[in-house]
């Protein structure tokens, strides 16, 4: 039997004016504080949607051309690499979008191969308002912390490095999630914030769940009125 | 159903448990599920091998993920599950090396419940916890409180992740399900996760399953 398909699911598809809006949506975001002229622009731009209820969550993969920059201090990539591979999600409820996610790396080869240069992510809190100055320094504490309460080792100073980078990043996607909660949760620091989510769902999660329930099983008689 | 229930007070929950780097999920579920219902049979609560199913349960796949389905149709075949000390837990798969002779619970049958939460409360105060399967989304994070994400970011279409429906009730007025997770207790509320109650979230209510022990 052929693999059972959601009813939501679709393929990615180019660009359409509905999938414009929050690809737009999503550069602005990535570009806010920055001046005319250093502003990246879009390119290609694909995506699929999803809807349930009044809101649309859209999945967009893009292309965006950044400005040359000379700046070692300011660029987010060398002189000579100018086009970012980016992953964005925007949700969408009554109009107004929000920006869930944004992952953005380098697009060619050459920079592909090079193993110093790592996709990063950046989300809508990081970019909504300048920095508080002693962000670094809170996140630091924190991971410090973290690597105390959960007596994490690291390797090498590299993969310390690394694993604070994606601490830092999950701190934000916390902030975002508990933005988005509708009951009493709390998110934050757990013992999986050193992992990316892809090392998460590898490690933690089941990916045969979602192919259906498998062997099929008799109904249970429903309980009855006491 | 009961406006509340809670199988932990009634003896009928192991501890929660830990199933480390490897996604084997579904049998902790399922292990849970029939801990819960041989304790309401039997009125003896046995800790449970997960690392049988794990290396035996040819139908599933270890650490890369299972059905509970499958697991209690492995159950069956095996003829039972022996108990943790016997078949202790490590975490990646081994060579099976179960033995008959060890076995301390048996299944009769397994059968799959209603979508409706409210069946599905009715049915966990009467018949025992329940084994479920939801989506994870949040769940990287997660501290405490009633988890409720939006039905977009947490769809049912994508399930991810199997755990144990202890019982249910409010807080604040907030609808709640208690659910056993298989992270360790040092995960969540003492290992176990809230979720909001009667709006399907996370997709609580799409493949609810239980065995039966005559």
């Amino acid at each position: 039997a052929p693999p059972r398909r959601s009813p939501d699911a679709q393929a990615w598809e180019p660009v359409t004016p509905e999938l414009l809006r929050p690809a737009r949506f999503a550069l602005e975001t990535y570009n806010r504080g920055r001046v005319a002229g250093a502003r990246a622009v879009l390119g290609a731009v694909s995506g699929r949607v999803r809807r349930a209820g009044g809101g649309s969550l859209y999945s967009l993969k893009a292309t965006v051309e950044e400005p040359p920059c000379s700046d070692p201090m300011v660029c987010r990539l060398p002189v000579s690499k100018k086009t970012l591979l980016c992953t964005f999600e925007v949700l969408d409820e009554l109009g107004k979008h929000r920006l869930l996610r944004g992952d953005c790396g380098p697009v060619d080869a050459k920079i592909t191969d090079d193993k110093n240069e790592i996709s990063s992510s950046f989300f809508p809190l990081l970019n909504k308002d300048p920095l508080p100055q002693n962000f670094s320094m809170e996140m630091v504490s924190l991971f410090k912390h973290f690597i105390t309460t959960y007596n994490r080792t690291y390797d090498s100073e590299e993969e310390a490095q690394w694993r604070m980078s994606i601490f830092m990043n999950n701190m934000v996607r916390a902030q975002e999630i508990q933005a988005l909660d509708r009951g009493t949760a709390q998110y934050g620091v757990t013992k999986f914030s050193d992992l990316t989510e892809e090392e998460f769902r590898t490690f933690y999660l089941n990916p045969l769940l979602k192919e259906g329930p498998g062997k099929t099983m008799r109904l249970a008689k429903p309980i009855d009125d006491p | 159903a009961p406006p509340e229930w809670d199988w932990r007070n009634k003896g009928a929950v192991t501890k929660v448990k830990n199933q480390g780097m490897c996604g084997s999920c579904w049998a902790f579920s399922v292990t849970g599920n029939v801990e819960g219902q041989w304790f309401l049979k039997q009125g003896d609560l046995l800790s449970l091998s997960e690392q049988e199913l794990v290396d035996c349960d040819t139908l599933d796949k270890a650490c890369m993920g299972g059905l509970p389905s499958n697991a209690y149709a492995a159950i069956r075949t095996l003829g039972g599950l022996e108990t943790e000390d016997d078949y202790s837990y490590h975490g990646h798969l081994q060579t099976c090396s179960f033995t008959a002779e060890k076995v301390k619970v048996y299944i009769n049958d397994s059968v799959e419940l209603s979508k409706d939460e409210q069946k599905l409360a009715a049915w966990l105060a009467k018949k025992g916890p329940i084994s479920i399967a939801i989506n994870a989304f949040g769940m990287q994070f997660y501290r405490r409180g009633i988890s409720r994400p939006l039905r977009l970011l947490c769809s049912p279409w994508f399930i991810d992740h199997a755990v144990l429906l202890v019982g249910y009730g409010n807080r604040s007025d907030v609808p709640f399900w208690a659910i056993k997770n298989s992270w360790g207790t040092d995960w969540g509320e003492e290992g176990y996760y809230y979720l909001h109650r009667g709006s399907r979230a996370c997709g609580v209510n799409v493949m609810a399953s239980s065995a039966v022990v005559d």
